[in-house]
């Protein structure tokens, strides 16, 4: 464990906690993509598989539980709760999802560590957390005004990877033999989409306006 | 083939 992966895994804890309190404060999950939660909530369930069977350390255990139960309690909550899910803009999350989860399969096949279940569904879920972002990206352009909370929310997902970016780094530097392909690569791929989202939060942040996303 | 790495990372 380093310092930098340690800050992606809390900017990654505080995104959902962000993303909790949006949701059960105000009641609402108005620019929030549902679509994006169910992609999330597959990409934990498919990455942890090995949940039970490898143990890594206690910290390790229990934030993929935490995970786990936060991505499914928002994806319930977002379809279920008879309040929340009146808030939910369907008609602008109409983001083909499937397509993504389409693509990162076929890729899991073609590119993975090992043709094993395990290593297969653990690359599927590696490309698809990078593209999991792009239903709520593609909400946030269309709704156009971006909440507090939301922003913040999108901002603190999109920083965990960054960070994990620097983790990588720092491994390849200290550690013989450090190789993660997938994941490298992917998680560049992923912040590098988050880079326009990232530009305009600045912008609105250094101009203390509300942040605005040309439509 | 990648070579295979220990799932040590969330």
């Amino acid at each position: 464990m380093n310092i930098f992966r340690f800050a992606g895994d809390m900017t990654h804890l505080i995104s959902i906690l962000v993303l909790l309190l949006k949701i059960y404060a105000t009641k609402s999950c108005s620019g929030i993509s549902l679509k994006t939660q169910e992609l999330y909530a597959l990409v934990f369930l498919t990455r942890y598989l090995d949940l039970f069977t490898d143990f890594i350390s206690v910290y390790n255990t229990i934030m993929k539980l935490v995970f786990i139960a936060s991505s499914l309690a928002v994806v319930c909550c977002m379809r279920m709760h008879r309040v929340v899910r009146r808030s939910y803009d369907k008609d602008l999350d109409t983001f083909r999802h499937y397509f993504l989860i389409l693509a990162s399969f076929v890729l899991a096949l073609l590119v993975n560590e090992k043709f094993t279940f395990q290593e297969i569904f653990w690359a599927f879920s590696i490309y698809l957390e990078a593209l999991a972002i792009l239903p709520q990206l593609v909400l946030l352009q269309r709704s156009g005004n971006v909440d507090n909370l939301t922003g913040q929310y999108v901002f603190f997902l999109g920083a965990y990877r960054a960070f994990y970016i620097l983790n990588w780094i720092y491994r390849y530097f200290t550690e013989q033999h450090f190789s993660r392909w997938i994941a490298c690569v992917s998680g560049l791929v992923q912040t590098v989409l988050y880079a326009d989202f990232f530009y305009y939060y600045f912008i609105s942040w250094k101009n203390n306006a509300k942040m605005q996303l040309p439509a | 083939c990648l070579q295979e790495t220990q799932k040590d990372e969330l």
